[in-house]
């Protein structure tokens, strides 16, 4: 029921490709870490360091970027918990 | 159980393995040679976590981290609270997201790869779970592969083995009063600090059943619980009983590996018959012994774990008997809590001899109360057993002014009377501690019994005669040759 909070991590997924691939792809818009997930095929976190951590708004100039390029099967961008620590 | 540090020749290429003092403590930030996990033996002996997998709930996991992603079980992870299949520590409100992250290092991370420190269990795996509130639809989420609460039914019947820290309320705060933490089924663990020491944030509590090591007095920035952390760094500072947790559970999956049978009473009994005092200490709360021999201590349990006699108990170790459960008796008349002294309740128990739930030999004691008081934080309650092991079942709360809510049977528990024979008069002492003259009133004392009905270790084998095992089967063969003795005296002289 809470408004989503939008995070500066983005889950990215290609086509095909590797590690050097997805590199490139981070490199071209402005992200400044990658990280390949263990467990989904061509799967990565996209982390950008110039969007907060957490806001509002979706950051939609770059998930259209990712969106568009035809390497890319898939970006979201992720949301973050309301979460209470004990 | 004296082993020359300089035997152990395990080497790994893992930058903070030597700052990992828990695991071989070699002296590293003023700390005391020889006081840690005993983990070398266990690994020594080939046991490592192989296939098991240890579910972390918290924050979820950066299975990210190149440290953890390895060991990083998917399948068995999701977040019931936001219907995240792969937990992962995100933005939330405080930031405060990290220790998820920091709890799957001290479990598994992966070992000589060049990366952070070493996992007590390096070979298992771990799974990013949530809150526990939620627990029924956990139990619901693929079963074989989930170890479920309640207890009894997960692991195909063998039970959920569940580790929860004590709690870092200080002398604030008793973790009698936490429902996890009190709990029977859920194994409660203590830290100590490198040298021995309690921490500073260190709660008072009967249900504690052992401990392991975590940060909590020394500004030495080393003295701390090094492990991963967020994002792919590591860290040497990872705090309180909620680091200590962890490496318990990471012991049990080196025991779990040793035999994949073990019920999660099995782990119990096995914490309590090879936790050790080692060079555990502390000023207010001396070590004692109870009734069978078993020394205890009101902070830290039976002891901290040491991963080496677990794993080797745990390789021929036989299921514990069935257990029963027993109302001992109960006080339900209103009793007038006194201003100053105490009120002193006795309830005389044949622990249901003769009936069918009868108990011999205690595992957990709880003392179901209700109490209302002017001021709930003042209220000290102390129970001691027929063969007078005494129990702190709530110590003085300064913050807690509560005067209406009090506690409403309440279980509180101990697990100080492990081992004994129930049978006799059990004593119940409610009294005030605190700066103002307070009043109170208890309206009930009903006495829970949870054991076997025969001798637990009796089928055990003994491998070292110094062990406590030893020490409580002898116990067990005593009593048990006793009673025989008297049964045939009684139809010798009925004959007569």
């Amino acid at each position: 029921s809470d408004p989503a909070v939008y995070t500066n991590h983005f889950l990215v997924e290609f086509h095909h490709g590797g590690e050097a691939e997805a590199a490139q792809v981070a490199a071209a818009y402005g992200f400044h870490g990658v990280r390949k997930l263990p467990f989904v095929e061509d799967g990565y976190h996209f982390f950008h360091n110039g969007l907060a951590k957490g806001r509002r708004r979706r950051s939609l100039q770059h998930q259209l970027r990712l969106e568009k390029d035809p390497r890319v099967k898939k970006a979201v961008q992720q949301i973050g918990f309301g979460r209470k620590k004990r | 159980g004296y082993r020359d540090i300089n035997e152990i020749d395990i080497n790994m290429n893992d930058p903070l393995f030597t700052k990992q003092w828990y695991l071989i403590n070699t002296g590293q930030a003023d700390g005391t040679p020889g006081l840690d996990l005993n983990v070398a033996e266990a690994w020594e002996l080939g046991y490592t976590g192989k296939g098991v997998t240890i579910g972390i709930m918290d924050d979820g996991i950066d299975y990210l981290h190149p440290d953890l992603a390895s060991n990083y079980n998917a399948q068995a992870s999701y977040d019931f609270s936001s219907n995240d299949p792969y937990p992962y520590p995100r933005y939330t409100d405080d930031w405060f997201n990290s220790h998820g992250t920091r709890c799957a290092g001290e479990v598994s991370a992966a070992a000589n790869n060049n990366i952070c420190g070493v996992g007590v269990a390096y070979n298992s795996k771990v799974a990013g779970r949530t809150y526990i509130k939620i627990l029924c639809l956990i139990c619901l989420y693929r079963l074989n592969l989930t170890r479920c609460i309640p207890p009894f039914q997960g692991r195909g019947g063998k039970g959920s083995i569940y580790v929860w820290a004590s709690g870092d309320g200080g002398s604030y705060d008793d973790c009698n009063c936490d429902g996890y933490a009190s709990s029977m089924w859920t194994i409660s663990i203590n830290s100590a600090i490198n040298d021995g020491r309690t921490a500073l944030y260190d709660e008072s509590c009967s249900s504690t059943l052992a401990s392991t090591f975590s940060n909590g007095r020394k500004r030495n920035p080393e003295a701390g619980v090094a492990t991963t952390d967020l994002y792919g760094n590591c860290t040497l500072r990872h705090s309180g009983t909620s680091a200590a947790a962890p490496e318990a559970a990471g012991v049990f999956a080196l025991a779990l590996e040793a035999n994949a049978d073990l019920t999660w009473r099995d782990m119990q009994h096995l914490t309590v018959l090879t936790s050790k005092r080692n060079q555990l200490h502390d000023e207010v709360h001396q070590w004692r012994r109870n009734g069978v021999g078993l020394e205890f201590n009101h902070l830290f349990g039976y002891g901290v774990l040491d991963a080496g006699a677990m794993v080797t108990m745990a390789k021929d170790w036989k299921t514990v008997p069935e257990r029963f459960h027993c109302v001992g008796g109960s006080i339900q008349e209103a009793q007038k809590i006194p201003s100053t002294g105490k009120l002193v309740l006795t309830l005389t128990t044949d622990a249901c001899e003769g009936k069918e739930n009868f108990v011999r030999y205690l595992e957990h004691v709880q003392a179901v109360i209700t109490v209302n008081s002017t001021r709930r934080g003042d209220l000290n309650i102390n129970m001691t057993s027929p063969m007078g092991t005494k129990s702190i079942l709530l110590s003085r709360r300064p913050r807690d002014d509560d005067s209406k809510v009090g506690f409403d049977k309440w279980p509180f528990m101990t697990t100080h009377s492990w081992g004994e024979d129930p049978r006799g008069t059990w004593v119940l002492e409610v009294g005030f501690v605190g700066i103002l003259p307070q009043k109170g009133v208890l309206k009930e004392w009903t006495l829970m019994l949870h054991g076997t009905q025969s001798a637990p270790y009796i089928d055990q084998i003994v491998k070292d005669y110094q062990s406590k095992l030893a020490m409580s089967k002898k116990e067990e063969l005593e009593e048990e040759l006793d009673e025989a003795v008297e049964r045939s005296l009684k139809s010798i002289l009925s004959k007569n």
